[in-house]
C-alpha cells in the first residue's frame, strides 16, 4: 500500500545520507550532502536540527521517517509518535 | 509567536530538503 511505498522512500533517502551505511546520520554525513543537493550548509544543519527529535547528534531510520512523513502527510498524521 | 515562525521555516526547510532527495531521486536533469 501507500504506507510501505513511503516507508521505502524513506529508506532509500536514509541510505543516501547514511552512506556509510552505519545504520544512522550524523550532522557530518549531511554536511556530504552540501555536494549533491541545493541546499545551504546552514540549511542542512536546520534539516538535521528538525529531524533529530531527542537532540542527541544522530538520526535514526525511525526519526527520518517520521520527519518524512509529517513532509508527505503534514504534520497531524505523527499523532501515532507523540513528541515530548 | 516567534516559535511558530521557526516551525514554520524548518517545514519549509525540510519540504525543500525531501523535495530535492525527490528530484535526485527520479533523475531530474
Amino acid at each position: 500500500g501507500d504506507s510501505s511505498t513511503v516507508l521505502e522512500k524513506s529508506h532509500e533517502f536514509f541510505q543516501i545520507c547514511d552512506t556509510e551505511d552505519k545504520g544512522f546520520v550524523t550532522r557530518r554525513d549531511m554536511q556530504r550532502l552540501l555536494q549533491e543537493l541545493p541546499l545551504s550548509a546552514e540549511e542542512l544543519e536546520n534539516v538535521f536540527d528538525t529531524l533529530d527529535a531527542d537532540g542527541n547528534g544522530f538520526l535514526t531510520p525511525e526519526e527520518f521517517s517520521s520527519g518524512f512523513s509529517e513532509f508527505i502527510f503534514g504534520p497531524t498524521a505523527s499523532a501515532a509518535t507523540p513528541k515530548p | 509567536d516567534p516559535n511558530m515562525k521557526g516551525a514554520a521555516a524548518n517545514e519549509g526547510v525540510l519540504a525543500n530538503f525531501f523535495n530535492s532527495l525527490l528530484s535526485k531521486k527520479t533523475g531530474a536533469p
